[in-house]
């Protein structure tokens, strides 16, 4: 699964 | 963007904007804990950082959203201990915040996804995010009771981090996207709210007040 760094979420 | 970010979100809009609208209209910050809003402004300005360091046109609404939550819950901080100070419960509003915020912050540099300034600072607003609640509860707790206002507004702020876990959920499964921090600060963020949520599904909404056994 994709770990994300940047947050895209509030 | 789901279903349930959209509902979390505006759940998240609504708790605030009761709280605000309570406070205004009763000119009283009693039964609140002034702590726990300290908390919040602290995760929003924390999270939402990089609205200062390069400040980009609000061209979409995240960063609109992002700047009404971190200006209302500032406002919010200013009418507790501001405008009307007389009426903050100061006494019962006793958990120290520290406790919350050190070992966050300690975490934070322990856990995370990358070791640097920002990505440290948005760890930290999510663990503190998930404790936040506490001094209020506690405050709850304290006081025996809570005003139906008030129960009403924790009722959208435990919702909406519970929508967010839906969204998780919907994430994983569609998207293939994980943020493991967030989920885990978000489940036990959600689990601090389960005795409440009881207490508010069995009486509040039968219109009865929440009296905690003394």
């Amino acid at each position: 699964k994709r770990i994300l760094t940047h947050h895209d979420e509030l | 963007m789901n279903i349930f970010r959209l509902f979390g979100d505006l759940s998240h809009l609504a708790a605030i904007a009761i709280l605000l609208l309570k406070i205004w209209k009763t000119r009283s910050c009693a039964g609140v804990s002034g702590k726990t809003q300290l908390l919040f402004a602290v995760c929003f300005i924390t999270r939402y950082i990089d609205l200062f360091l390069h400040f980009v046109s609000l061209y979409n609404t995240e960063k609109v959203m992002k700047l009404i939550y971190i200006s209302a819950s500032v406002f919010t901080c200013y009418l507790i201990f501001f405008k009307f100070k007389a009426t903050y419960d100061g006494n019962h509003d006793s958990m120290r915040a520290e406790f919350l915020i050190v070992p966050a912050a300690g975490l934070a540099c322990l856990i995370n996804t990358k070791f640097d300034a920002i990505e440290i600072l948005w760890t930290f607003s999510i663990y503190l995010e998930a404790v936040a609640i506490l001094p209020q509860l506690f405050l709850i707790s304290k006081t025996g009771e809570a005003e139906t206002i008030t129960s009403h507004y924790l009722f959208a702020q435990g919702s909406y981090r519970a929508l967010y876990i839906l969204n998780w959920i919907y994430r994983y499964h569609y998207e293939s996207h994980v943020d493991t921090i967030a989920i885990v600060a978000g489940v036990v963020q959600t689990i601090l709210y389960c005795d409440f949520f009881y207490l508010y599904i069995t009486k509040v909404v039968k219109g009865q007040k929440i009296v905690l056994p003394a």
